[in-house]
């Protein structure tokens, strides 16, 4: 029952899930870190401990070269955005959710800024700088956009200081036309809702600079030799938020996360004899 | 409880602040993936003696079960690398569920170039996909595959807190079968 299709630029440009079809626009953009000077106090860097981007969001791609590969099963969209940055979209016969599955990495070095990447999901739900976030896997809550419930916020750092821990969901929802879409992620990871309608996750990030919080290093992990490759999905599911029409939107992601959370388990046997000696 | 002790420490080491957040030192990160590595390749005798008490439990043809059937994990099955699956002309996949539910699960195992058949408990043949492993994908450094596709079923109905097995099998194999084997019995 899910769909997508792509633009001529080979991105994602709509979803059509639980039986709700969105404008939705997905790319990946990049933050470079801000570096610090010597002493890192006044102007500290981007590192382990703190996300400070130095500059606007940038894409990392206009487009994205695209080839699709259908079986009776599964429906995968393939993209490549740049050298270090390609996904997999994927939807199957059983799922009333579609899989973005990235793969991210080595991130280049050439840069003494370094760069973070984030996925950007931007709809044209009206959501009045609303969404909402996980707290320990358990509790959604509501945050708002350049705002703390307890206290007058004076956000020096608008990108930063909108961004919360999402350890399994974030939300975003369209009260006035009940529609609600959630990105569900299979690991912690930040993000937020900069703007109306959008969701963005940082997914992979090198800082070249130690921010001198305590790690007393910079953040370039590497693997055989090079910069990570990591690869991780996120699960986009929309629907009503009324309980009308059968299934909530609030169930459905429920019942994804705990498939995601406590996902069945794979044991392989190797066969030796016949089937019917194994059976 | 050695084996699961050793496990349940290491959690306990991940739950300090710098493992949680990513803020340890890659050192550090290093030894909590050697730690946690270990420890996974210890539990899996516990869960497959586990899993083994269910199969035998399970057993519709009313013969005990008297040898452990190995139960292995693919643990880089999200890099399509599995030297089982890829190797194997005839495999079991036993797929175990912890939920307190039923859940349909689409399982997705690497393999060579070929033609495959997966049958069920019941000796019904699954629809599969086949689809090959996309570059990007066959190219990440530290994969060491000779499997060029991934090859896609749906397990359905898997029981609550149960398990469902599957047979695949490649062409080569049903070729070798066709010879010999019969249908299942209506039992198994």
């Amino acid at each position: 029952g899910s769909a997508f299709k792509i633009d001529d630029n080979g991105l994602v440009n709509s979803v059509t899930i639980n039986g709700v079809t969105i404008e939705l626009d997905q790319n990946f953009y990049y933050y470079n870190g801000f570096v610090g000077d010597n002493s890192n106090s006044d102007k500290r860097s981007s590192g382990a401990y703190v996300f400070r981007p130095d500059g606007d969001i940038k894409k990392v791609s206009e487009q994205a070269t695209v080839s699709t590969v259908e079986g009776q099963l599964v429906f995968e969209a393939r993209q490549q955005f740049n050298d270090y940055v390609s996904q997999t979209v994927r939807v199957n016969t059983i799922e009333s959710y579609i899989e973005f599955d990235w793969i991210i990495g080595p991130i280049p070095t050439n840069d003494p800024n370094g760069i973070e990447i984030v996925s950007r999901y931007s709809t044209k739900l009206a959501t009045n700088g609303t969404f909402y976030t996980d707290s320990n896997g358990k509790e959604m809550l509501k945050r708002v956009r350049d705002y703390r419930p307890m206290w007058d916020l004076k956000n020096s750092e608008s990108a930063s200081g909108n961004y919360y821990p999402i350890t399994a969901k974030i939300a975003i929802k369209d009260e006035e036309q009940g529609i609600e879409v959630a990105v569900l992620n299979d690991r912690a990871q930040g993000g937020g809702s900069l703007n109306d309608g959008e969701v963005e996750i940082m997914i992979h990030r090198n800082c070249l600079h130690d921010d001198a919080f305590g790690v007393g290093e910079a953040l370039n992990e590497q693997a055989f030799g090079q910069g990570l490759v990591i690869r991780g999905s996120h699960y986009i599911t929309v629907g009503s938020t009324s309980d009308d029409n059968g299934e909530s939107i609030s169930a459905i992601e429920k019942d994804i996360a705990q498939r995601k959370l406590l996902d069945a388990w794979t044991f392989l046997t190797p066969l030796e004899t016949t089937i019917e000696d194994y059976k | 409880s050695q084996e699961l002790n050793d496990l349940r420490e290491v959690m306990g080491v991940l739950q300090h602040h710098d493992a949680v957040a990513g803020t340890e030192k890659q050192h550090v990160a290093d030894d909590y993936s050697r730690q946690l590595q270990r420890a996974l390749n210890e539990c899996a005798n516990i869960t497959s003696t586990a899993l083994n008490k269910l199969l035998s439990v399970k057993s519709s043809t009313g013969k005990s079960v008297s040898e452990k059937l190995p139960l292995n994990s693919c643990l880089l099955a999200n890099v399509s690398q599995c030297a089982i699956s890829e190797n194997s002309d005839t495999f079991v996949v036993t797929i175990y569920n912890p939920l307190s539910r039923a859940v349909n699960k689409v399982v997705t195992l690497p393999v060579k170039d070929g033609n495959y058949d997966v049958l069920d408990q019941d000796g019904n043949s699954l629809t599969i996909d086949v689809l090959p492993i996309p570059s990007y994908v066959a190219n990440i450094p530290g994969r060491a595959s000779s499997a060029t596709h991934d090859l896609y079923f749906v397990a359905e109905d898997v029981p609550p807190l149960g398990w469902k097995s599957f047979i695949v099998s490649s062409s080569q194999s049903n070729k070798k079968k066709s010879i010999s084997s019969s249908k299942p019995n209506s039992d198994s």
